[in-house]
């Protein structure tokens, strides 16, 4: 059975691009079969595996019907984990999108030949920072949100508007099973005050879907990407990839069927 | 007269709402009349300046020619810093806007009372992470574009597609006198060597518009907003304040016509 799960959050710098890389590169390391798709008309989690950007690699067409995901499946440096890349365009597929019949449904309609041909255990979904057309789509194509958090106050004020979106969706019936696979706090610093504070006020309000394990701050995390490599291809050793090997361990012990 | 700077970059987390609120209390602090508006659904500027959140206070109506403006001022604690506070139904307002005539003109027709009262030296216009509607309304209706930068990689990307898109809106005639106010950079660890190499490489590529004054990466800066201050109420001695000061003076130098 084929997982999809979206890595949202409006806020923009959190963190989900990082995250969905490097859960991504973890999680297949451990050999699971992982699809990260880049929903972000930015392409940064494209570029963060070393890939160029071409003109109609992206879902674009896919999302409008037309076309075959299938079709668009790319390798990428790590074995084990496949990519959907982004492109510029992919920022002009939300006007068409909106035009569709069910718009809301367009990437559920699309991912479903992915899902029934059963190659992969996990499908990732890199979203932009904005509550748009295409993380709308994710949302609802999507069995969890993984919503990576950064400790910081502007981001704790995102999070209970993303919790009564979710909890929208869900209610309305767009997708019933939708549920927050977790929350991931993202660039600890123990220095500050400030990041523990807010943790903890993370912890109070969501209790018990704040994952154990915290990544702390960590200049390697920000400089694989200009070498189009996950933290364990550019440096396996370091803060950044204990953290995203010990959460992909969390990631995978929650979101298995007890 | 009065100018009006849009604070835009696609590209999440890179300090836009940071230096829109600090850049407009150091100016307010020289004399200066400013108006901050909060084109951002998130509504970080409005919380970070202490406003709460209140239904029917933000642009919504006014863009879609409803109201005017003028009966949205607020005063905020900063004496000479005014503000047009954002709402989360700011979201909404997109699909609304795009139908109207002439979208792209929405803002700069809901400005244009505001700009002949003369109140303000200057506007300033806090955008979201994206290249949707409502930013592309505040490239529209403004004299320059404020870039903060942080100092990573994903950021670097982002850049040449801001000054492409900066160009086209110049060229079409959708804004012809739109230029590049400047490029911040922000969150700079003089301690990596990412840092410094992303400096170098902007410095090189966008020669004569990136600002002598870096802001460093300073957590007074992240703390301040949970009191609702700017960084010059919450600690006037913080290495943050240095900075937003000298970078205020900096672009006053700058944008006085010569
Ligand atoms: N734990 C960390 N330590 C240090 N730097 C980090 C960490 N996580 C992310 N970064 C850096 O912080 C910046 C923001 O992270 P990232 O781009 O992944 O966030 P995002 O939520 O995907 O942003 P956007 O909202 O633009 O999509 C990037 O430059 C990234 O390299
Ligand atoms: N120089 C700095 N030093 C330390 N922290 C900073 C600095 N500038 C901004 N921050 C913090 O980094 C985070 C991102 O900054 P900010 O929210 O201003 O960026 P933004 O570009 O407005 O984000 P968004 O794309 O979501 O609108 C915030 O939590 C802010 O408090
Ligand atoms: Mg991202
Ligand atoms: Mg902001």
């Amino acid at each position: 059975h084929t997982r999809v799960v979206a890595v949202a959050n409006q806020k923009g710098g959190v963190g989900k691009t990082t995250t969905t890389v490097n859960l991504a590169a973890c999680l297949a390391e451990k050999g699971q079969q992982v699809l990260l798709i880049d929903l972000d008309p930015q392409a940064n989690a494209t570029s963060g595996l070393g890939l160029p950007l071409q003109e109609g690699a992206s879902l674009y067409r896919a999302l409008l019907g037309e076309g075959s995901t299938l079709d668009l499946l790319q390798p990428t440096m790590v074995a084990g984990l496949d990519i959907i890349p982004s492109e510029l365009d992919l920022a002009g597929s939300e006007v068409d999108v909106a035009r569709k019949e069910n718009y809301l449904h367009c990437l559920s309609r699309a991912l479903k030949p992915l899902i029934d041909a059963g190659r992969y255990h996990l499908i990732l979904l890199d979203c932009p920072p904005a509550l748009g057309i295409l993380t709308m789509n994710a949302l609802t194509a999507a069995d969890g949100v993984l919503i990576p958090m950064q400790c910081e106050y502007y981001a704790l004020e995102g999070l209970s508007v993303m919790a009564r979106l979710i909890g929208q969706l869900r209610d309305s019936g767009a997708n019933p099973r939708l549920r927050i696979e977790g929350i991931l706090m993202t660039m600890f610093d123990a220095r500050t005050r400030l990041a523990s504070e807010v943790v903890d006020e993370v912890r109070r309000h969501f209790e018990g879907t704040v994952y154990e394990t915290a990544i702390p701050r960590n200049v390697r995390l920000s400089e694989a990407p200009s070498y189009g490599q996950s933290i364990i291809e550019y440096d396996r050793h370091s803060r950044g990839a204990h953290a995203y090997r010990a959460f992909s361990e969390e990631f995978l012990a929650r979101s298995q069927p007890p």
